[in-house]
């Protein structure tokens, strides 16, 4: 790193003369290049190898990089510590049975000015017959703690009795520094850019620079993005790599500020602010990919539920959440044919919702992500929405959601008018008039009907549906059905998927006439069903998600299995029916409705 | 939320125009109660395609 160079480049001054900014100041400063050669000796972290910037204490901002290096305890036993610092904390991992435990666990922390500054580590024995007993804890302001002259690249710390703070228990070895803001602005650059480069090749074209912006709830003019994209494209063929372009818009950023919301958590940036913006971007994008070494502290719900990367509630309720992909996963629009009309319809899905669900579907990034609890968040979520969709004042949402969906909602079919709902979830499963949906060959059952308004996908083998639609690796039908009910003319059988958009009528109906034999319930998680993660290899679920399987016996067809799976939101499943009762095609089989 | 049918294998042969569009990796907006297909069993009994029919 060139420093001269940073500071010209940077928008912070630097420090006005107070006692405490100068001493920060040189404290950042000699500490940065010990922490720089301390992280180059392989001591773990982060993998960072910024050199740290000087910053101004009076408009202190920073990411502060908190290492738990190691402990001496008094006994022998496996060891955790934990840093709790503002409203979150973190964990590392269990140690080796030892009175040295080593963790070299980094956690990044946000200082500000009129932020938090202590930082509480506690320090657990962990065993079978006490779990996670606290021996000691220690205090330290890490304002101050920067601000020190330090002689060493580690500060040893005493670690003090819960019981008695005069008594020490320990020693624990920890170390703190300052990453170089210019450094976490490309860094971040970087990451977010790589979000978009869906074939991972390393370069951007101009449209998938183009949906970046967009997400990023910036209406920088369709000008002005050519020029910067111009700017970086220098042999002008029409790619950039990403590089070049992290570098542009880190400069670009700070003349004129690209990002208006932080994509994780949706919160509003402050244009003015511009290292505190890229600070908390990258705390958030830490979380939520597990980055660390240290773990928890993991996305909150309304975290969850605001910004592109998960905003969940958002994807229930988008138009285009509903449609397929143009040419696989690589495709942002999604072609459906309407079967009655005969017309096909393109529609193009919102590049938000795009994003977030490539980023969390299709990327590495993702997998991290679900790795790190989004199973539990979206179960939790789920149940949440559940609950709030059956509450008597969700029924105030019933109005706007049928505006949203204008056109694609035909509530003259309902069977009864809107005002007899009396909750959302009443309304989301509603019934329709008799005869509003006609059977086909009603006295044939020799003839199969579709089970749901849907979009449907239909194969002869399991094979074509691998070759054409779903490519989760470990997609099978025995993984879809389950040991129980899953037999040979199953797994060499066709394949129908009806899949139902948030707008569609939400009962699904008999596609054959016979008995039903038996309901297996398949615990499981409640991801999107989305062609976007059916499409990924990453992805798989529709052997990983909730569902229930039936299976109903037929003179006609044999044995059905019909499977009825939950996705995020919609997650709860309910049947009409009963295990030996005996159907007809087109009756109501059953509904999904918000909840888990 | 989805609903996916397995049928045993032989035991239907599902509509050409759903299979061809699937076969794009295409979509088909369906409803309840529209055709899927015809029992394997029931092929020899030939239902009446109305776009061929004509008045006699």
């Amino acid at each position: 790193g060139n420093e001269s160079s940073k500071e010209s480049s940077s928008p912070f001054p630097e420090s006005k003369g107070s006692s405490l900014s100068s001493r920060l100041k040189d404290r950042l400063h000699l500490h940065s290049i010990r922490r720089h050669l301390h992280l180059r000796h392989g001591s773990g972290g982060s993998g960072s190898s910024a050199v740290r910037k000087l910053l101004d204490a009076d408009h202190f901002a920073g990411i502060a990089l908190l290492t738990l290096l190691r402990a001496e305890m008094e006994f022998k036993d496996k060891w955790l510590a934990c840093v709790s610092f503002g409203e979150q904390t973190f964990r590392t991992q269990i140690s080796d049975h030892t009175d040295k435990p080593i963790w070299n666990s980094d956690k990044k922390l946000l200082l500000e000015k009129d932020g938090p500054h202590v930082a509480r580590i506690s320090v657990f024995e962990t065993n079978k017959l006490s779990s996670n007993k606290l021996i000691g804890y220690c205090e330290i302001n890490l304002l101050e703690f920067l601000t020190q002259g330090m002689n060493s690249d580690f500060e040893i710390i005493d670690l003090l009795d819960p019981s008695s703070s005069d008594l020490v228990v320990g020693k624990i070895y920890i170390s703190c520094s300052v990453e170089d803001p210019i450094e976490t602005e490309t860094g971040f650059a970087r990451r977010i850019l790589s979000i978009v480069d869906y074939n991972q090749d390393g370069n951007l074209s101009f449209s998938e620079f183009s949906d970046l912006i967009n997400a990023f709830g910036n209406q920088l003019a369709a000008e002005k993005r050519e020029e910067l994209f111009k700017a970086a494209d220098k042999n002008g063929d029409g790619v950039v790599s990403m590089d070049e372009l992290a570098a542009l818009l880190t400069v670009q950023q700070e003349k004129e500020p690209i990002m208006t919301c932080c994509p994780v958590c949706g919160e509003s940036l402050d244009v003015s602010d511009n290292l505190n913006n890229i600070i908390h971007l990258t705390l958030c994008f830490d979380e939520g990919t597990g980055n660390q070494v240290m773990t928890g502290g993991f996305l909150t719900d309304s975290q969850a539920s605001y910004g592109w990367i998960f905003k969940l509630s958002e994807w229930a309720h988008y138009s285009s959440y509903d449609v397929g992909l143009k040419s696989g996963s690589s495709a942002s629009h999604i072609l459906v044919f309407d079967r009655r009309t005969k017309r096909l319809l393109e529609e193009l899905i919102d590049g938000k919702i795009v994003l977030s669900m490539r980023a969390i579907y299709q990327s590495k990034m993702g997998l991290g992500l679900i790795d790190k609890g989004a199973k539990e968040l979206l179960q939790s979520i789920s149940e949440k929405q559940g609950r709030k969709m059956s509450s008597v004042e969700s029924a105030k949402d019933i109005p706007n959601f049928v505006d949203f969906f204008k056109g694609q909602i035909n509530l003259a079919e309902a069977k009864h008018p809107l005002e007899h709902y009396k909750t959302f979830n009443e309304f989301f499963v509603r019934e329709l008039k008799p005869g509003a949906r006609p059977i086909a060959f009603m006295e044939r059952d020799d003839v199969a009907v579709c089970a749901a308004d849907c979009r449907l996908m239909a194969f002869k083998s399991v094979d074509d549906s691998l070759r054409f639609w779903i490519k989760g690796r470990k997609f099978s039908i025995k993984g879809l059905l389950g040991q129980e009910v899953c037999s040979k003319a199953f797994v060499d059988g066709s394949l129908v998927i009806f899949r139902l958009a948030p707008q569609d009528y939400h009962r699904f109906h008999l596609p054959v006439s016979g008995t039903i034999e038996k309901f297996v319930d398949i615990p499981g998680c409640l991801y999107t069903v989305n062609p976007i993660a059916v499409n990924s290899k990453y992805c798989n679920v529709f052997t990983e998600n909730k569902r229930v399987v039936s299976i109903i016996s037929t003179e006609d067809f044999g044995k059905v299995a019909f499977v009825a799976i939950g996705a995020t939101m919609v997650g709860s499943i309910t049947f009409l029916k009963n295990e030996g009762d005996r159907v007809k095609k087109g009756e109501q089989f059953g509904y999904f409705s918000f909840g888990g | 939320s989805t609903v996916i049918c397995v049928f045993e294998k032989d035991s239907i042969n599902i509509d050409e125009d759903l299979l061809a569009n699937s076969a794009r990796s295409l979509e088909t907006l369906v409803s309840v109660g529209m055709k899927l297909g015809v029992s394997r069993k029931a092929s020899d009994v030939v239902l009446p395609n109305l776009e061929t029919c004509s008045i006699q």
